[in-house]
């Protein structure tokens, strides 16, 4: 494990977290798009179906524990709890979910590297994690502010994804035949999408003012 | 043909 996996790792771990917790302490998750929530504990299902097929380590089974545990718990929360659900906007929150889940599905049965059962779910997930952000993306550019929660959340979330690719070069250089085209081009996809989010959250910080994206 | 090593990144 290199260093860049571990802050990846912890930053994606510290996205999910800081989300669950906030919804819990503030009893709120405005702002916050359920489709994106249900869309990742989709993906974290769909990939960690190994978890008791293949031992790799006792960290690697704990945080796939975790962030199964914690996906769930958030679309729960955002779903179920008495006080909670009164905050959701299901009306701003509309992104259509079969955009997302049926090119994925297609994507996933032609473009894999084996075509088994679990490796194609596995291909799913990397295809579905690269494109999950947009519900909230476009709920961030439709309500036009974003508050700390939010904020944070997604700042979060983009660090994880560039760490994962400075990850992947350095053991690129380091371990032989460590070549996954898959992953890399979806990590990459979904890195971009977080790039032009990024713009406008640094421009709102250096100006100290409270971030409006562009209509 | 070579198994590949298990999938170790989350």
């Amino acid at each position: 494990m290199n260093i860049f996996r571990l802050a990846g790792d912890m930053t994606h771990l510290a996205s999910v977290l800081v989300l669950l917790l906030k919804i819990h302490t503030i009893k709120s998750c405005a702002g916050i798009s359920l489709k994106t929530q249900e869309l990742y504990a989709i993906v974290f299902a769909t990939r960690y179906l190994d978890i008791f097929t293949d031992f790799i380590s006792l960290y690697n089974t704990i945080m796939k524990l975790i962030f199964l545990g914690s996906s769930f718990s958030i679309v729960w929360y955002i779903r179920q709890h008495k006080i909670v659900r009164r905050s959701y906007d299901k009306d701003q929150d509309t992104f259509r979910y079969v955009f997302i889940v049926l090119p994925c599905i297609f994507l996933a049965l032609i473009i894999n590297e084996k075509f088994t059962f679990k490796e194609v779910m596995w291909t799913f997930s990397l295809y579905l994690e690269a494109v999950a952000i947009l519900p909230q993306l476009v709920l961030l550019q439709r309500t036009r502010n974003i508050d700390n929660l939010t904020g944070q959340y997604v700042f979060l979330l983009g660090a994880y994804r560039a760490l994962y690719i400075l990850n992947w070069i350095y053991r690129y250089f380091t371990e032989p035949h460590y070549i996954h085209w898959i992953p890399w081009i979806a990590g990459i996809v979904q890195t971009l999408l977080y790039g032009d989010f990024f713009y406008y959250y640094f421009h709102s910080w250096k100006n100290n003012k409270k971030l409006q994206l562009p209509a | 043909e070579v198994e590949p090593p298990p999938k170790d990144e989350l």
